[in-house]
């Protein structure tokens, strides 16, 4: 564990803790994708099935119930609580786009053709991904409220740490991962246009609206 | 291995 890992862990558990608050107090899903967060729900779960079989510590196995909680909790609250808020007209980013490239890359591309692994690849490549139908909506709407983008900037942080992290254990540990680098590259670069109006835009007080 | 060390990363 190192300070970058910590701050990632730490800002991605924030933007999971700022979403469900967001929803939960103004009783509204409004501007947030179910469709984003059935992947997140569906990376945890692929990722995460380790919990039955491997005890690293017990820092891992809380933060990894969390994430898995929060994102059906999350799922449950847009699908189902406050169905009647969700945007589902702006909602339509195609996410068998997203599943079917990230399985079959998964099959392809991975450390050990097991179950288990081509699972974790799985959730490492959709994860990447995921965020997309959320950017899809906020593009197509052309704004965003301020704790939606709250929300996006600590969830698009959490990979960018953890960039740094794996950098850090390059050179402290001679550990790197391939598969995990490459994917946190390409889920770090998504939000690179969202984090450039998040700085001159929503920082300054202003809401986050596109350019015509 | 080096990836079963990412796997105690979230």
């Amino acid at each position: 564990m190192n300070i970058f890992r910590l701050t990632g862990d730490l800002s991605h558990l924030l933007a999971i803790i700022i979403l469900l608050v967001k929803i939960w107090k103004t009783r509204s899903c409004a501007g947030i994708s179910g469709k984003s967060q059935l992947l997140f729900a569906l990376v945890y779960t692929t990722r995460y099935l380790d919990l039955v079989s491997t005890y690293i510590s017990a820092y891992n196995t809380f933060m990894k119930l969390i994430f898995i909680c929060a994102s059906y909790a999350t799922v449950y609250l847009i699908y189902m609580k406050f169905k009647a808020t969700y945007d589902h007209n702006h909602d339509t980013f195609r996410v068998e786009f997203l599943i079917l490239p990230s399985f079959v890359l998964s099959l392809l591309i991975n450390h050990d053709f097991a179950v288990l692994e081509i699972l974790w690849t799985f959730s490492i490549y959709l994860e990447s991904v995921a965020i997309l139908p959320q950017l899809f909506l906020v593009s197509k709407t052309g704004e965003a409220e301020s704790i939606t983008s709250h929300y996006l900037f600590a969830l698009g942080s959490y990979r960018g740490l953890y960039l740094l992290n794996w950098i850090y254990r390059y050179y402290a540990e001679s550990h790197y991962d391939l598969i995990a680098i490459v994917a946190g590259v390409v889920q770090t670069v998504l939000y690179c246009d969202f984090f450039y109006l998040y700085v001159t835009k929503v920082l300054k007080g202003k809401k986050l609206q596109l350019p015509a | 291995t080096s990836h079963s060390q990412t796997k105690d990363e979230l």
